[in-house]
């Protein structure tokens, strides 16, 4: 463990309890993708299904236990308990050409064929791809609240973080899993047009507005 | 272990 990857989880944590927090307290989902929300309970599920198999810290299973519960539980208050303020219509990037093209890439592109190392390249892979349909309803509605940009803000400086902690063991421990470094790169990519909105206008206090 | 090597990162 490091300080950029004790740092990253946390951001992620963060991210996850502010989105929490906002639907919890204003009572709706709405501006938020709840396709992304299935897509990063997808990528839980076959990430940590080594939980009961495979101890690595306390910590370790703390942390997946409550991103696992998480994120089905905001799965749960989008689509049932808070359905009526779910914004369909803005929320309709085709998630199945995310989910066919990281399948494939994870039997392809993987290290080792077994079932749970496929399954852990995909989840590693959607999640590269998993904010897109957030980021898409954003730019559709053209605007986002400004506790959804913080969520934004911490869920994509987690893997940025990530990326320190990459360089960091490479020097240091001499580890580096190449997978997940590429996707990692390209996860944090997407989001450098929203850091930028954020950055500029976010912490100005104005609204995040996107370009009509 | 049992499952191939592990991924020690969330």
């Amino acid at each position: 463990m490091n300080i950029f990857r004790l740092a990253g989880d946390l951001s992620h944590l963060a991210a996850i309890i502010i989105l929490l927090i906002k639907i919890w307290k204003t009572r709706s989902c709405a501006g938020i993708s709840g396709r992304s929300q299935v897509l990063f309970a997808i990528v839980f599920i076959t990430r940590y299904l080594d939980l009961f198999t495979n101890f690595i810290s306390a910590y370790n299973t703390a942390m997946k236990v409550f991103f696992l519960g998480s994120s089905i539980g905001t799965v749960y208050l989008m689509y049932l308990k808070f359905k009526a303020t779910y914004d369909h219509n803005h929320d309709t990037f085709r998630i199945e050409f995310l989910l066919l093209p990281t399948a494939l890439l994870s039997l392809v592109l993987n290290h080792e064929f077994s079932v749970m190392e496929i399954l852990w390249t995909f989840s590693i892979y959607l999640e590269s791809v998993a904010i897109l349909p957030q980021l898409f309803m954003v730019s559709k509605t053209g605007e986002a609240e400004s506790i959804t940009s913080h969520y934004l803000f911490a869920l994509g400086s987690y893997r940025g973080l990530y990326i320190l902690n990459w360089i960091y063991r490479y020097y240091f421990e001499g580890f580096y899993d190449i997978i997940a470094i590429v996707a990692g790169c390209v996860q944090t990519i997407l989001y450098c047009d929203f850091f930028y909105l954020y950055i500029t206008k976010v912490l100005k206090g104005k609204k995040l507005q996107l370009p009509a | 272990n049992i499952f191939g090597d592990s991924h020690d990162e969330l």
